[in-house]
């Protein structure tokens, strides 16, 4: 494949293009004849030539980046240069028309498409690495603009290819993550919330796309992640941030479902520190919940439907306890507890090594803790379901502390509770933060967790417990809105009833500011 | 496993072997390369694939109010409105006229039939609904050739089916 | 603290989807209306 020839046709192509009178049988002639030339096969010599292709794109569309200055100097405008995209339109078009016209060679176009996408993935990686601070996102950000509006649909008629398009993208954005390609965030990030992508991503083939997204997600937050341990972003990071707000913020209102889903892998890749952002995600409910409201004098939780029925989770739950080969020990445990060591150095076998805790910014294996609280949470309430005889007995065996109670799930709460005393201040902080995660929209796991935070509470044998267990709650409500409800029905439960004598803790008035700062959450609590 | 997800042992990426200063670097330089709103604009300009010379007096470039929102939807539903809108349609493919017009023509109950290429509207309120199509009285615009000459109009089309299938 | 997010140019109370009108990341005002119009292959014809 010459470069020169390729030069040469797509001057051709560009022409054709530009020309008024251009029609479908001019752009399906063209076509034809690539394929004739062997140029659209899907193999070496097809990548060749489009990589080319874009090269030459690429590259006509950053020649007017030059501003002239008066004088006739030429310099960098401070300002965004302008660009034109002339070169990068008749480019995207071309794929289009490729995708549209030539006879399949390969099994589908979704392949060729997939070849393509792949060319320029390498191309962006290429020119990135190798261009590094001054490598020009917006070319390519325009190519994949063009693609998105051309190739989608969001006609039901079509929903299975344009499924297959969809995530011919979604792999390709994936390929160019922030971690993989730092210049190229913002563009990504614009892309994979234009809203010719992330809804029909997520409208389209019964949620079949929402895999796909969540990683998208949890990429972009693990590339934000050690930024976000600091209260003080730099200025480009407090952009992505923003943005990541904004898009965390359209799937809460358009797709909360989405968030509901997938909490538990988010949350296990956004800094503790990061209270807000982590609220938005456990803020989700279902749209076609009514959430009571938290105040509503004498709100009976336990009377509340909802309660009963387990949240949908698709997150990966024991996946780090796995590779830590830590599930097997926690299910013999669970079984059989009698005479068993496994709580004995449970604490230890939560920490990392030394030289990785230096990086990770924490001494915990935090992942590993939020599986461990979650997935024992999971297995004590799925016990509790299996054993009710009837189903007012469950709901008041769960809210009220009984000798029955422990008996059934006594076995997961003494994990909890021996890891409470064990543990020291940073550790059991983040035991109490993966607790905290489950405060969620009415479901059976917020009902349990709020039950172990508030029996916790009323169990430790030190007041430094109890003031922690308090922290976990109000830093989570002293940040700006939204608040989930599990959150708010467990502090209101905290201070509101007497069995946990809160007002009477040393703590809440241990200094004028504090009993201020009591006294104006319990009054936005209602 | 590391605590912080997506960092090795070395504060790099395991991903892509970058450390979080180049990473921030990168990002700090992508911050004056931001995409621009112009930059997922589709272009609204018409083109006319025909185009011929007309009188200097004559406009000779489309009012920009063609391509605001508000011009279509306030065009109206009368017989004029409605010829402009089916002009626009059939004379201005591929254009934001194009795809205005046809909104428009849909607000006012104006359904494609895609094999036949052509607007219906119904009549009377159909006599047969199934899944599967509709029948009854429709009116239609269409391009018509008779003895006394020719030209686009209206007309009625009586016990037509429209299937469901074709419907855009 | 966190930061005012009814601030960042989103209507949070719309009954419409937000995605309709989401503009971009970085910007608190909504899409320009059908930008992004796409005229289906039916309409395309002699």
């Amino acid at each position: 494949v010459d470069p020169n020839q390729v030069a040469v046709l797509f001057s051709e192509w560009c022409q054709m293009c530009n020309h008024v009178s251009a029609s479908d049988a001019a752009y399906t002639r063209f076509v034809t004849q690539l394929q004739q030339d062997g140029l659209l096969k899907g193999d070496d010599i097809s990548e060749r030539f489009f990589r080319i292709l874009t090269e030459l794109a690429v590259t006509h569309s950053l020649v007017s980046e030059q501003i002239v200055a008066p004088g006739g100097s030429s310099q960098q405008s401070p300002q965004q240069p302008h660009i034109s995209y002339f070169s990068i339109d008749s480019y995207a078009k071309l794929v289009v028309m490729v995708l549209k016209y030539s006879v399949e060679i390969t099994p589908n176009k979704a392949s060729i498409l997939s070849k393509i996408l792949s060319v320029t993935v390498r191309s962006i990686q290429k020119d990135a690495e190798e261009k590094k601070a001054s490598f020009n996102p917006r070319p390519y950000f325009r190519l994949f603009i063009n693609w998105l509006y051309d190739l989608t649909t969001t006609d039901g008629h079509h929903d299975s290819s344009n499924f297959q398009v969809l995530t011919a993208f979604a792999n390709a954005f994936h390929m160019l993550q922030p971690l993989r390609v730092p210049a190229w965030s913002f563009a990504w990030l614009e892309l994979v919330s234009h809203r010719s992508f992330m809804p029909k991503l997520l409208m389209c083939n019964s949620q079949k796309g929402w895999p796909f997204f969540q990683r998208l997600l949890v990429a972009l937050l693990k590339f934000m992640e050690p930024y976000l341990r600091n209260a003080e972003l730099p200025e480009a990071m407090d952009l992505l941030y923003k943005g990541t707000m904004r898009v965390l913020l359209v799937l809460l209102h358009d797709f909360p479902e989405f968030l509901c889903d997938y909490h538990f892998s988010f949350c296990d890749v956004i800094p503790s520190s990061c209270i807000q952002m982590r609220n938005v995600i456990l803020s989700a409910f279902p749209r076609n919940m009514r959430l009571p409201d938290p105040s509503t004098p004498n709100l009976k939780i336990d009377l509340l439907a909802e309660i009963s029925i387990a949240p949908r989770i698709m997150s990966d739950v024991d996946g780090a306890l796995k590779s830590k080969q830590l599930k097997t020990e926690v299910d013999e445990y669970l079984k059989r507890p009698e005479g068993s060591s496994f709580l004995s150095d449970l604490n230890q076998k939560l920490l990392l090594p030394q030289n990785e805790a230096s990086v990770a910014g924490t001494r915990y294996n935090v992942p590993l803790i939020n599986s461990l609280v979650f997935y024992v949470g999971i297995q004590a309430v799925q016990q509790l379901q299996l054993n009710k005889a009837n189903p007012s007995a469950s709901v008041q065996q769960i809210n009220h502390i009984s000798p029955m109670d422990i008996f059934q799930i006594g076995t997961a709460t003494d994990i909890f509770r021996s890891l409470i005393t064990s543990l020291d201040t940073e550790g059991r902080y983040l035991l109490l933060n993966a607790i905290a995660n489950q405060l969620r929209y009415p479901n059976s796991h917020t009902h349990y967790y709020s039950f172990i935070t508030l029996y916790l509470f009323s169990e430790a044998t030190q007041e430094i417990t109890q003031e922690q267990i308090t922290r976990v709650l109000l830093e989570r409500l002293i940040v700006n809105r939204p608040h989930p409800w599990g959150l708010l029905i467990t502090f209101i439960e905290l201070i509101k009833n007497p069995r946990y004598n809160f007002w009477s803790r040393s703590f809440t008035h241990c200094a004028p500011e504090i009993e201020k700062l009591f006294e104006s959450v319990a009054r936005s609590c209602g | 496993d590391l605590g912080a997800i997506g960092d090795n042992l070395t504060g790099t990426s395991a991903s892509s072997g970058h450390d979080q200063l180049y990473n921030l670097q990168m990002l700090e330089a992508a911050f004056h390369k931001l995409p621009q709103p112009k930059d997922s604009e589709r272009a609204k300009t018409y083109i006319p694939r025909h185009p011929a010379v007309t009188p200097a007096s004559y406009p000779q470039v489309q009012p920009s109010i063609v391509s605001h929102p508000s011009f279509w939807e306030r065009i109206g539903s009368d017989t004029l409105a409605t010829d402009m809108l089916f002009f626009a349609f059939y004379y201005q493919q591929n254009t934001y006229q194009q795809y205005m017009a046809a909104r428009e023509l849909k607000k006012q109950s104006w359904r494609f039939h895609r094999r036949y290429n052509t607007w219906f509207q119904r009549h009377v309120e159909p006599q047969v609904t199934t899944d599967e199509y509709e029948r009854g009285s429709y009116v239609y615009f269409d391009f018509h050739v008779t003895e006394d000459g020719s030209g686009w109009c209206q007309r009625i089309k009586n016990d037509f089916t429209f299937e469901y299938n074709f419907l855009e | 603290l966190g930061i005012d997010l009814t601030a960042l140019g989103l209507n949070l109370n719309s009954p419409d989807n937000l995605y309709k009108t989401f503009g971009s990341p970085w910007s608190n005002d909504p899409a320009k209306g059908d930008t992004d119009f796409r005229i289906p292959a039916c309409y395309l014809f002699d």
